[in-house]
């Protein structure tokens, strides 16, 4: 239902931080 | 940024990455850790690669959800990354990134938001306002504030996200459609049902166009021929669903993740209008898409 989306959605890690 | 990740600290990054892949956490830690020791003898604690190396075993806590134990690595890579590339540095922005992250992992989100805010700002600074990563960093900032409740933020940030990614990456991009996704659940959680509606149709028939051309009397967008089964409930005899809707199979072609989840979404609404046959018709077409 509804919530389906707000599921979905997870916080982002940034991967480039080993690249620095 | 001047400083590039050494040879010898990527082939243990790769180890390590294989180790934890493995689930081989007992070898991933203490490979780490004596790297970490033999690192801070040569260097100093206050390295670049010392703080490259504590990121790495960062990942692997994170890995096996030892949330606490990897923030505590972030904070002191982070302490060392202020103190040699500067404050305004991308890797401070990415560190700052995930440090709130993991922050929000253990479900403190207060604690992560002015993190997140910090990242953005620095990131807004050496990449410009419109930059797709300062809407990347906008998007886990909507996130941050949402799971707060506060949804006047989250509103905002989205918006701010979505002129981003359709001024730079263009109306078609994933991204797009995944903001604007994000921006109608923001909208449904404070009540705003038409505005999240007309966002629902959009993104439906923008990826209806990308696939079958323009919209027309007979190239429509599936929530269009929901709606018109709606109007015509009663009126009509059934019929076989391809020559009843005349292009309806290419309606239910329309295939992504995010379209499934809005036609989900949709359909809910639709269920909340009473609309019961405009519903049924999504709901048929992501039951099939899936």
């Amino acid at each position: 239902d509804q919530q389906g989306a707000s599921r979905q959605q997870q916080l982002e890690w940034d991967d480039s931080t080993l690249t620095y | 940024g001047g400083y590039e990740i050494p040879a010898r600290l990527r082939t243990l990054h790769n180890l390590v990455i294989q180790y934890a892949s493995q689930g081989r956490y007992e070898v991933a830690v203490p490979l780490c850790k004596q790297a970490l020791e033999d690192l801070e003898k040569t260097s100093g604690h206050d390295h670049p690669d010392v703080a490259t190396m504590l990121n790495i075993l960062a990942l692997v806590y994170r890995d096996q959800n030892k949330y606490k134990e990897a923030a505590h690595l972030l904070n002191d890579a982070l302490a060392i990354r202020e103190k040699t590339l500067g404050k305004d540095h991308p890797a401070v922005a990415a560190t700052l990134n995930n440090l709130a992250v993991l922050y929000g992992k253990r479900g403190k989100y207060k604690e992560a938001e002015p993190l997140c805010k910090r990242a953005l700002e620095i990131r807004e600074k050496v990449l410009g306002k419109y930059h797709p990563d300062v809407a990347k960093q906008l998007n886990n900032l909507a996130l941050l504030c949402q799971n707060q409740a506060k949804y006047a933020e989250v509103e905002y940030y989205y918006r701010r996200a979505l002129e981003i990614y359709q001024s730079k990456l263009g109306a078609d991009d994933p991204n797009v459609a995944k903001t604007k996704n994000n921006l109608a659940t923001c909208y449904l959680k404070q009540g705003k049902f038409k505005d999240a509606e007309t966002l629902y149709k959009d993104i439906l028939t923008r990826a209806h166009e990308r696939d079958f051309g323009s919209v027309n009397n007979d190239n429509k967008p599936i929530w269009m021929h929901a709606e018109e089964r709606e109007e015509s409930k009663g009126k009509q005899k059934e019929a076989g669903p391809y020559t009843e809707y005349g292009s309806w199979y290419k309606a239910c072609k329309v295939d992504s993740p995010t379209v499934n989840t809005t036609l989900k979404s949709l359909s809910a609404l639709y269920r909340r209008q009473g609309k019961l046959e405009a519903a049924e018709t999504l709901e048929e077409c992501a039951g099939k898409s899936r």
